[in-house]
């Protein structure tokens, strides 16, 4: 019986992952690897990226035009706010559809959300990328690893540590029902600062963890180190996100840009 | 704490597309 509840968790909680996210691994793949029927618009320079803008991201790039006249450093930095912002919402929706979590006391809810977020995008957003860029506009862009370096800094610092974390992680070669257990075990982490139910939240944690564990070596019967490797990952996560919070601190103390209020909640008083 | 993050709490509670940037 308790064989066939973990079955049970193990499909729910990848349901939810298919239902409430618009990009996966699979996706993400297909088109990274040509195999669609147009291939995505390549973003490698100025002149493309205002094609792709005019096109691809038009609806992102501010009401009316807002952004139009800023550099490209912001108004790329807008649009990786408003990706943030979708993801956020996504990844609130498939929280919500994982078993036990509309349960918890509601600041438990916001406490996990708020410290789990930007570690799940950040799990996912390797799906999207591979060595030499990564997949834009719901996977009909695809902007370059190099023109991201190329951005003036502190912009250019952005996107290159979570290029480096995306190459190791995908050596690990997960596809999407692995990827929805890794989500759902970050999201209901019993360690967030501030949690009042803590017991609560770690017999949540410990039945997905566990479940991951089992679905991992039947699902990778090869690599029996999977799960010890993906539980340092959950670390290397929290450090990538910590640092991304102060370079975020940083862009919004010395660059004139705006911060989405949504991400302004979760980056305030975070680490 | 949901004072705080008053667009996180409305996002749990109906799922509402925060505003634009």
């Amino acid at each position: 019986p308790q064989l066939a509840d973990q079955k049970t968790l193990a499909r729910q909680i990848y349901e939810a992952y298919l239902k409430n996210f618009n990009m996966n691994k699979a996706k993400a793949r297909t088109i990274l690897t040509g195999k669609t029927c147009t291939p995505p618009f390549v973003i490698h320079d100025m002149e493309t990226l205002q094609l792709a803008e005019q096109t691809l991201v038009a609806k992102m790039v501010g009401s009316a035009g807002a952004l139009k006249d800023r550099e490209a450093e912001v108004r790329i930095f807008h649009c990786c706010q408003c990706t943030s912002v979708e993801t956020v919402t996504e990844l609130t929706e498939f929280a919500k559809s994982v078993p036990g979590f509309s349960s918890l006391d509601l600041n438990d809810q916001v406490t996990l959300l708020k410290y789990g977020v930007y570690e799940a995008l950040f799990a996912m957003l390797a799906s999207s990328m591979n060595k030499d860029g990564l997949l834009v506009a719901y996977g009909s862009g695809f902007i370059t690893r190099e023109f991201l370096k190329s951005l003036r800094r502190p912009f250019s610092d952005m996107m290159e540590p979570k290029f480096q974390f995306a190459m190791k992680f995908n050596g690990l070669e997960l596809d999407d029902s692995d990827l929805s257990l890794f989500v759902a075990a970050i999201i209901c982490c019993g360690d967030r600062p501030g949690l009042v139910n803590v017991a609560h939240i770690e017999g949540m944690q410990e039945s997905i963890v566990q479940v991951l564990q089992l679905h991992l070596l039947a699902n990778h019967p090869d690599d029996s180190f999977l799960f010890p490797k993906l539980l340092q990952k959950l670390a290397d996560l929290r450090q990538l996100v910590t640092e991304h919070a102060q370079l975020v601190q940083e862009i919004k103390k010395t660059e004139d840009t705006s911060l989405h209020p949504l991400l302004q909640e979760i980056y305030r008083d975070m680490y | 704490l949901q004072e705080k993050h008053k667009i996180l709490h409305k996002l749990l509670q109906n799922g509402n597309t925060p505003d634009e940037v």
